[in-house]
């Protein structure tokens, strides 16, 4: 079955900036 | 570019393909904010603190361009417009009244494209400072741009920067209030 996950703007903001910094390292 | 299409989708799908806009809009703010001179030099983790602080208000000073506060309509980059209303029906209504009122202070200023973009750099360092460790570092590159937006102001238009450049300050209390109010809402992504 398909599954939704939600979340803030805020938390999907700071987990696209973490993801970035972590892939620049 | 965003792919909503309201004709043939559910709400659900809607909603999922607008939230998927925000993903590249954020990616693009993080690279904007990388070439901001001096962005680069300010450690690490208070990149990623000004970055987490900043981007919501930065995306809404991008996403002006999209509204037409006369019309109250906003068009995609894919060219699809659509009115407020409809929008509105995505449960975003409170945040898009806001952008709108927002669009409109800030267009009344008539800022051309590189006023704006340092206008941006200026939102992003000026954001939140709780988790900042070096502040001094923060404050002194926000001195510097700050100088820079006056002086690019004054250059374009001497007689009337004394009016314009204090009203593009107070935007960014204005920016503030819309983070506190409206980072919170809610996106929705289908995982397969």
């Amino acid at each position: 079955p398909k599954t939704h996950r939600v979340m803030t703007l805020a938390d999907h903001i700071s987990h696209i900036i973490t993801q970035d910094f972590a892939r620049n390292q | 570019p965003c792919p909503v299409s309201v004709a043939s989708r559910s709400g659900q799908q809607i909603w999922e393909s607008f939230s998927q806009c925000f993903t590249p809009a954020v990616r693009e703010v993080v690279e904007f904010a990388k070439g901001i001179p001096g962005f680069q030099e300010l450690s690490q983790q208070d990149q990623v603190m000004l970055l987490k602080s900043g981007t919501f208000q930065v995306l809404m000073v991008r996403f002006c361009a999209l509204l037409n506060p006369e019309e109250r309509t906003v068009t995609f980059l894919n060219g699809q417009t659509y009115p407020q209303s409809t929008l509105r029906g995505l449960g975003m209504g409170t945040l898009l009244d806001a952008m709108f009122d927002f669009s409109e202070n800030l267009g009344a200023l008539r800022l051309e494209p590189d006023e704006i973009a340092l206008f941006m750099a200026v939102v992003l360092v000026s954001a939140d400072r709780s988790g900042i460790s070096d502040t001094a570092a923060v404050e002194q590159l926000q001195e510097g741009l700050i100088h820079a937006l006056r002086s690019l102001i004054h250059r374009r238009c001497p007689e009337q920067s004394a009016a314009i450049f204090p009203k593009l300050l107070l935007r960014l209390p204005d920016l503030r209030t819309l983070n506190n109010l409206h980072s919170d809402k809610l996106l929705a992504f289908r995982i397969d």
